[in-house]
């Protein structure tokens, strides 16, 4: 395995590992290669894991994280809770060239994303949204809420806190559909 | 999810990840894949890792950086990812997750966690080796 150059991705993302090979045959940086293989599959939304349109939190929307980091000099760029902006990767990126924080987050990580260009955008789709209302439908479960009430392992919030607090087993939520 | 690693021919290494995370989390939960040293980490000097699963407890024991740092220190790649994933093992069992590892010569390897219905965790590459992505697994 000591033949460089190398590509190696998570997952059967095949797309994505072509997309990243491809930038560096053509003379692109290993940081242009790891954004366009994980840029190809927030477009192709592989998986469902990765960009618009699919895991809408429990209010039924689409939000992304992203990191890029440079090994040459540990320069990284990354964002989290992004709102409304598709290309996750590209403003990870974004923040790593155009600030010297690291890490932008949430409604402001949006407006930071609008001000470098990139286009603001409805993430939901009939998918994202036929699996938030079948979500409701089952009474919200899975959730991700504990010592809390109403029950929420038999109901929908809101939910306030419960004066006792239970130290139950963990729930185990992902799987090879919903996980980080 | 989606977790990279690129090395190029001169030695330089890259890592990222892109992803909109766990279904029906609570709003304004962040996931491992943006934390660094978390859901990846890169240093040209020793390698570089990238995670996914189960963010919020792969997150507490940063696997990628600690991957990086065996790998630093010797650890051929599965190795490296093999002991990130056992650190977490410890505490949470049942933890859903697995890692991709590489090193600054190109030799690479993966592990994950194995949990009912997941057994085995795929993962692609592409080197010289070949004109065409590979898929390639590896038994948790």
């Amino acid at each position: 395995h000591t033949s460089l150059p190398l590509v190696i991705n998570t997952w059967p993302f095949k797309n994505a590992t072509a997309a990243a090979w491809r930038a560096l045959q053509s003379g692109g940086s290993v940081l242009d290669a790891v954004e366009k293989g994980c840029g190809r599959c927030q477009i192709e939304q592989c998986d469902g894991s990765v960009g618009y349109g699919g895991s809408p939190d429990e209010s039924g929307e689409t939000t992304l994280d992203a990191m890029i980091m440079n090994g040459d000099t540990m320069e990284v760029g990354a964002v989290a809770d992004l709102r409304r902006i598709k290309n996750a990767i590209g403003v990870a990126r974004a923040v790593m060239e155009h600030t010297d924080h690291t890490l932008l987050v949430g409604e402001s990580a949006s407006v930071f994303a609008e001000n470098m260009g990139f286009i603001a955008e409805d993430l939901t789709t009939n998918n994202s949204v036929n699996i938030f209302s079948q979500w409701l439908k089952g009474n919200c479960q899975p959730n991700y809420r504990k010592n809390v009430f109403p029950d929420p392992s038999k109901s929908c919030g809101p939910y306030k806190p419960s004066a006792t607090l239970k130290q139950n087993m963990r729930a185990q939520h992902a799987n090879t559909h919903s996980h980080d | 999810t989606i977790g990279m690693v690129a090395l190029d021919q001169d030695g330089h290494l890259a890592a990222g990840t892109s992803t909109n995370g766990l279904t029906h989390k609570v709003p304004g939960r962040v996931g491992d894949s943006p934390i660094v040293g978390a859901g990846a980490y890169a240093d040209s000097s020793a390698g570089g890792a990238a995670a996914t699963g189960d963010g919020d407890l792969m997150m507490r024991f940063l696997p990628s950086y600690l991957a990086v740092e065996l790998m630093r220190a010797g650890a051929d790649p599965s190795a490296a990812c093999k002991t990130a994933i056992s650190r977490i093992k410890r505490h949470y069992s049942e933890f859903f997750g697995a890692i991709i590892c590489a090193n600054t010569t190109g030799h690479y390897g993966a592990a994950c966690n194995k949990v009912p219905g997941f057994s085995q965790f795929h993962f692609m590459v592409w080197n010289s080796e070949s004109d065409a992505p590979r898929l390639k697994s590896v038994d948790c």
